[in-house]
């Protein structure tokens, strides 16, 4: 799964996914990727979401729109709306993956519960970071 | 008053270092650094969030690298479906595609739909159907191919067909690497 989201300079957020699912699915299976809430939500009044995981998980924990939730009512920050979905409710539950986050600073966090995620991130002004794995 | 900023993802699960080699890090690394410098550039030149965030992911789209599009993962029957899911925070209008098998760029399908369409949602035929009358070039299927893929999807089959479970639960037991890119 691939995904990206971004706060461009008039404040607003977009978020993206795509992917090909799961290995051997059958049936018409599909994950949260394509489930705006689960694997994709973008609110201008907090942040922006693409999830990479274990989809069934992101889809009953509606995990995107979660994260956003918390930062939008109970006024937290990216890091500890995003760690506590991630680390806490997902993690808890037995589900598997991570996400990407921007908020509506342009303020970027990226949870994951995984041993690795393929990621990147660049800020306004700063580098670009390139990572893999966990450390 | 925030700052511009893009991040992007592709994939997670089992990756560790034993799981890499230098060169295949050093071909994801280079990859993902293409697709958020494309993003980047377009918010630096004062683009959109939504053109920033489409323009990134199709460049991993495009990578045999990453589960989607080209390098996707194949179902049980051989073949590749492809999903996708767009969405814009300023109108909170959002597009998504499921189960599509001919559309280059999902991606680019998904956007059209939240464009286009008074839907958010479309799957399968009824997408391509939608697809067609937007003037969306078709692709064959085996476009989407890679080796790699393809030995995976033999050996999940095979652990699946040796296990004494049922299907479903046979299937919970394999790697997570078999259950997302």
């Amino acid at each position: 799964t691939v995904g990206a989201v971004a706060r461009d300079k008039q404040g607003n957020l977009a978020a993206a996914t795509s992917t090909g699912g799961m290995t051997a699915k059958r049936y018409g299976r599909i994950g949260d990727s394509p489930i705006i809430g689960a694997g994709t939500w973008a609110d201008n009044e907090s942040c922006a979401v693409s999830a990479t995981g274990h989809g069934e998980y992101f889809i009953r924990y509606h995990v995107a729109a979660d994260i956003c939730s918390r930062m939008k009512y109970q006024q937290v920050d990216v890091k500890t709306a995003g760690d506590a979905v991630i680390h806490g409710v997902l993690k808890d539950a037995g589900g598997t993956g991570g996400v990407i986050i921007v908020d509506h600073k342009g303020n970027v966090h990226m949870p994951f519960n995984t041993e690795g995620m393929y990621r990147a991130s660049r800020v306004e002004g700063g580098e670009t970071e390139v990572a893999i794995y966990q450390d | 008053q925030g700052k511009f900023a893009i991040a992007i993802h592709g994939g997670a699960g089992t990756i560790t270092r034993a799981n890499l080699n230098d060169e295949q890090e050093a071909a994801y690394k280079a990859k993902l650094d293409e697709a958020i410098s494309a993003g980047y550039a377009i918010l630096a030149d004062g683009g959109s969030s939504s053109d920033a965030v489409i323009a990134a992911v199709q460049i991993m789209e495009k990578s045999p690298l990453f589960n989607a599009a080209k390098g996707a993962v194949y179902t049980w029957e051989g073949e590749h479906e492809l999903d996708a899911s767009f969405m814009r925070g300023d109108t909170l209008e959002a597009g998504a595609v499921a189960g599509v098998k001919r559309i280059a760029s999902p991606i680019a399908l998904a956007r059209e739909v939240q464009e286009k369409s008074v839907h958010v949602m479309l799957s399968g035929v009824g997408a391509e159907q939608f697809a067609e009358q937007q003037g969306f070039e078709f692709v064959d299927n085996k476009m989407f191919d890679t080796d790699h893929r393809y030995q995976q999807l033999q050996d999940a089959k095979a652990k699946i067909m040796e296990s004494e479970q049922p299907e479903q639960q046979a299937w919970q037991q394999l790697d997570t690497k078999y259950k997302y890119g």
